[in-house]
């Protein structure tokens, strides 16, 4: 099972097309840098991005210093991961 | 039995699987199993039949789960299944449409994807198809279907998160529903559900063209929205794919309507901004509840304006 700990989704808001571009640019990186929960669609839809905890500095310096607004959507994955696989267990056990 | 089956939890592919044929077994008068296909794994590709007689009748045609990770799609239509048999002699749409109509309900549209969210990778989005000479696993089964393969809004880079796949309908998975809607002949509207962003969107995704019924298309979009609206609040944008989010090429909507199916819908389920794709089970119910007042409206318009 792969592990996201320390991975984060943000959240961003385009401002304008520009924006939106530069978030397009970042999902043509090889290898992979960001998974894209909600792609750069239109300044009116936020996009929604997970970064893995390595990248995390880089994303977030890119972001700032194009003035791409954002905020932390989930802190760290893998805490609702955890959670979402106990709840499983959890109702498993009720049901049997 | 299903009697003790969670539906406000999430489920692995056996225990949906095992649930399906306790379903089956419990209410065989009007709902029945077909397999339509394996996947490029090797999992049966099970569709359920709702039906109350006759043969070929119009159909509507529902599936979830093409992205694997959209775990409340499954859940929601696993919700919904049960309570398709629930309100057919209650409510009178349900009754109306299944009297006149069938429904087919793919709760797994892509089986090996969703036991691997269980089993390795939570986030994973495609199917696991592999070829030789090809590094990166999986194709979107949402950009390998016929209208307007390969365009913008899909990727030609195997290592994409939207790579269409070699040729449309490479996937077993999709040619397998091609098939069958194909063969039955009788499709009358399809709904495909996704999540998440709350969106209820109609072609055309890869192109900006208005489909010839849009007016149509877009105030029965509103109308499945409100109802939608109504049970718990949450509020939907609405209109075609490529107007309302991105341009997307190669996605089931637009075949199925290019196919004839004039009633094509995509929905984008609940989040309502916190947790994306790892949505908690407690919001299952409420929103299988309020995903079914807008599918029921869509019913109801597809059995009172046949064509």
């Amino acid at each position: 099972q792969m592990n996201f700990t320390g991975d984060q989704v943000l959240r961003i808001l385009a401002k304008n097309e520009k924006q939106l571009s530069l978030l397009r640019d970042l999902e043509g990186l090889k290898p992979q840098k960001v998974d894209f929960w909600r792609g750069p669609a239109r300044p009116s839809l936020p996009v929604d991005m997970r970064v893995p905890f390595s990248e995390l500095k880089d994303i977030k310096a890119y972001l700032e210093s194009h003035g791409l607004a954002y905020n932390i959507m989930i802190k760290d994955i893998q805490v609702l991961l955890d959670e979402e696989r106990e709840a499983m267990a959890k109702s498993r056990r009720l049901e049997r | 039995s299903t009697s003790s089956f969670s539906y406000s939890s999430y489920h692995t592919l056996e225990e949906i699987y095992t649930w399906i044929d306790n379903f089956v077994t419990e209410h065989s008068d009007i709902v029945s199993k077909l397999q339509i296909g394996h996947s490029f794994e090797n999992r049966s590709i099970l569709v359920l039949k709702f039906s109350t007689g006759g043969s070929r009748r119009p159909a509507i045609w529902i599936d979830s789960g093409i992205h694997s990770r959209e775990w409340i799609t499954h859940a929601t239509s696993v919700w919904i299944a049960k309570k398709i048999v629930s309100e057919y002699g209650k409510d009178r749409i349900v009754t109306d449409v299944l009297n006149a109509m069938d429904i087919f309900l793919e709760i797994v549209s892509n089986p090996d994807g969703f036991a691997y969210t269980h089993s390795m990778n939570r986030l994973w989005r495609k199917n696991k198809s592999t070829r030789p000479g090809i590094f990166c696993i999986g194709v979107d089964l949402n950009r390998n279907w016929k209208s307007g393969f390969g365009g913008n809004g899909s990727n030609n880079n195997p290592c994409s998160e939207t790579y269409h796949g070699p040729s449309p309908q490479s996937e077993p998975e999709v040619a397998a529903v091609v098939d069958f809607i194909m063969s039955h002949g009788n499709v009358k509207a399809l709904i495909s559900i996704h999540s998440y962003s709350q969106m209820l969107m109609y072609p055309y995704g890869h192109s900006l063209e208005p489909v010839s019924n849009q007016e149509e298309l877009y105030h029965l979009a509103k109308d499945a929205v409100q109802a939608l609206y109504e049970v718990h609040g949450i509020e939907y944008i609405y209109g075609s794919i490529s107007t309302t989010l991105y341009v997307a090429s190669g996605i089931t909507v637009d075949w199925a309507y290019d196919s004839g199916i004039k009633y094509s819908f995509s929905f984008e389920l609940r989040d309502t901004g916190r947790y994306g794709f790892l949505l908690p089970a407690a919001q299952i119910i409420p929103t299988a509840q309020e995903t079914w007042m807008a599918i029921r409206t869509i019913m109801e318009h597809t059995l009172h304006h046949p064509y």
